[in-house]
């Protein structure tokens, strides 16, 4: 099936969304 | 299972599994039998999506910052963070001695790397692990099928290209079996990049 990938930089820019925060 | 079931949030960006952070303390002295290590480790927290896991990560020590002979693991949910689990069984571990000071940034590559789902191997990633000792910092990564030597392989060649670590920097692949065969997880045979 579909595995659901995100590289390195996604990852860190999620860690700055205000849907993190 | 009681536990309500971990999903992500709305707008969020969910991940292929849901993990579950733990942290385990040894004694200096302790006897490091099965039931002792299960009774020294505590489950923090398990998340299902991007934004989760970094609400977990932001408010956790470094490993840099830990104290006395400590661990961090990161494993899929359902998996305990032990050999003896049926999932990990027949299974091993890509292990890697580092140098004070680089725990941290390796620890950080590593879980991002797994999270994201960049090892390419299917299912066969149980978890991730780094161990602080007093000399030398070890991470670890699980698989699930030791014979299996392409996905051993692949492990590999992926960790060194997301660890971006030291020449020389000894890479050991140990079987479950073995470790606990022996009762020591960090020996056998060795390869140097």
């Amino acid at each position: 099936g579909t595995r659901i990938i995100y590289d390195r930089k996604f990852l860190m820019d999620c860690r700055n969304s205000p849907v993190t925060k | 299972s009681k536990r309500k079931a971990v999903v992500p949030g709305l707008a969020e960006h969910p991940l292929q599994y849901n993990y579950t952070f733990w942290y385990s303390r040894r004694t200096l002295g302790c006897p490091t039998s099965s039931q002792s290590y299960e009774q020294n480790i505590k489950q923090i927290g398990t998340f299902a999506s991007v934004e989760q896991f970094w609400r977990f990560y932001s408010h956790m020590v470094r490993p840099r910052d830990l104290t006395g002979h400590s661990d961090f693991h990161l494993f899929t949910e359902g998996i305990k963070p032990m050999g003896e689990d049926d999932a990990s069984k027949n299974g091993g571990k890509w292990i890697i001695r580092l140098r004070k000071g680089l725990a941290s940034r390796c620890w950080e590559n590593l879980i991002l790397a797994m999270l994201g789902e960049q090892f390419m191997v299917g299912e066969e990633i149980c978890g991730a692990v780094v161990s602080v000792h007093f000399q030398e910092d070890i991470i670890s990564i699980w698989n699930k099928t030791a014979s299996d030597q392409a996905t051993t392989a692949r492990i590999w060649d992926m960790l060194r290209r997301v660890l971006n670590l030291p020449p020389n920097t000894i890479m050991e692949y140990k079987t479950h079996t073995d470790s606990i065969k022996d009762n020591s997880s960090f020996r056998n045979t060795k390869i140097t990049l």
